[in-house]
């Protein structure tokens, strides 16, 4: 059981659209996987459906101490459970976001989740404060993308620091890469951030899966599924995450 | 002298693009404007150049007292002038942002800056938390865009939860309007989205103007200047933030 955090200081970037992408591939690939949502915004149940945005979750647990395990919210994917925020109003967000810093009851989740999933993905808010923070202290690994954007690009160094810094105070968290996210290869100056990426950051750090701005996750957030289960025939677009899958996979350390 | 916070939950939803050239246009308008920039990703400065990016700020005047008056910054334009956020290590953000989130320090800037400045643009991290609360507490009015795609559009009505409990605590700010951005009239989906709001927003909230998805963006953030600057002739795009202006103006209370 490992914790994994999809976390960026930006924006905006693609972090629920990879969690809830990569964790879908996950658990196809047989990592029975539970992905948590600490954003206050709600964004896995926005990205899904209705039914799911309004059920109980993470919030119940942390004010009214309901058991973890009756909150997790199996989908059609065998190996996938999902563990929403639970409904927050907006002028919570606040209280939620602190409730989580210090990544205890975010620990405390792969510990209630043990022996039923092998991995704990977290989705959470933009920035290097409140959830995040925690979701970091609570993980063993952090993948963060990076939009194919010039404002991006410019903070990718970030999360150097912070993981730094986390890992000074003793947290054992470390980075397994990169994700270059929304690279539109028409638009020279997408292009020429991820040229420059390509150049400028260490082989290892750059996952070679890289994410090409394609509407079909428009789609898919409108029709509520993942990419993968956009059409009957999956679109391209969706082994983008089994190459990931497959690609991370190949960067865990050994248990 | 008024405060202008633009703000949102969800990420990269074009605030600081908005801040940034709504602020440009205020100022060729007349307003003698003050861009703030309160996102310890310090994203302004990451829009325009390096200088700006590595310049004192916000920062120098929360930790060290330096007054506001010695860090604004005059840009190429008379009547727009900077306040930067200042060098903020990344695992230094949550006490940026904690340090903003009661709205004084904000607030003091406005007082700082009367008789030079008539109105003060927050640029925001996104999120109801910290510095973005503090802004709010502080502002007059709030501008708040909202993606055309589906995960951003089905938190749009957050806004108005959040001003709705400030004002309950006695802040008089307001939404000045909803402004819809990154607009991709091929996509069916986006498309789909701004119909859905324009057909379900009450008319005064969704402001006419509307922000078109542009790789002209791209090229400005790339050049480091406002869309209005990126060629001698500026783009049509650099006129929806003139229409935004002018619209904006319309819906102030008389002083
Ligand atoms: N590769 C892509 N191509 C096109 N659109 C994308 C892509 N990835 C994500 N999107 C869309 O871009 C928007 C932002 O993505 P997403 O919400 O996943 O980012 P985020 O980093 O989680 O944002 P936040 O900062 O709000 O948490 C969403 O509307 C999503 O559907
Ligand atoms: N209308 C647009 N068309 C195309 N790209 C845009 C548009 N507006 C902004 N962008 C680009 O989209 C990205 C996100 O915009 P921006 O950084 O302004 O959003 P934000 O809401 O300030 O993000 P954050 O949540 O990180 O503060 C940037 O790379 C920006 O250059
Ligand atoms: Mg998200
Ligand atoms: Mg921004």
């Amino acid at each position: 059981m490992f914790g994994l955090t999809i976390a960026s200081q930006k924006g905006g970037v693609g972090k629920t659209t990879v969690a809830l992408n990569l964790s879908y591939a996950m658990a196809r690939r047989g990592w029975r996987t539970l992905l948590v949502d600490t954003d206050p915004a709600g964004a896995i149940g926005l990205s899904l459906t209705k039914k799911l945005s309004q059920a109980p979750g993470l919030a119940d647990h942390l004010y009214q101490h309901t058991p973890i395990a009756g909150l997790i919210v199996e989908t059609k994917l065998k190996g996938l459970g999902i563990l929403p925020t639970g409904k927050i109003p907006a002028d919570e967000s606040e209280r939620f976001t602190n409730g989580l810093a210090d990544g205890a009851v975010l620990k405390a989740i792969q510990t209630a989740a043990q022996g039923r999933y092998d991995v704990v993905v977290y989705d959470t808010p933009s920035g290097f404060v409140g959830a995040t923070l925690g979701a970091m202290r609570a993980s063993r690994y952090v993948v963060s993308p990076v939009q194919a954007e010039p404002i991006a690009a410019r903070g990718v160094m970030r999360i150097f620091e912070v993981i730094g810094a986390l890992r000074a105070k003793g947290h054992p968290v470390e980075l397994l890469g990169i994700l270059l996210t929304m690279l539109h290869t028409k638009t020279q100056s997408s292009l020429a951030v991820a040229e420059d990426l390509w150049k400028t950051l260490p082989g290892n750090l750059l996952f070679e899966a890289t994410v090409p701005r394609d509407p079909a996750f428009l789609e898919a957030s409108a029709a509520g599924v993942p990419v993968g289960l956009l059409r009957r025939r999956p679109p391209p677009i969706a082994m983008v995450f089994d190459q990931l899958a497959a690609e991370l996979e190949a960067r865990l350390a050994p248990d």
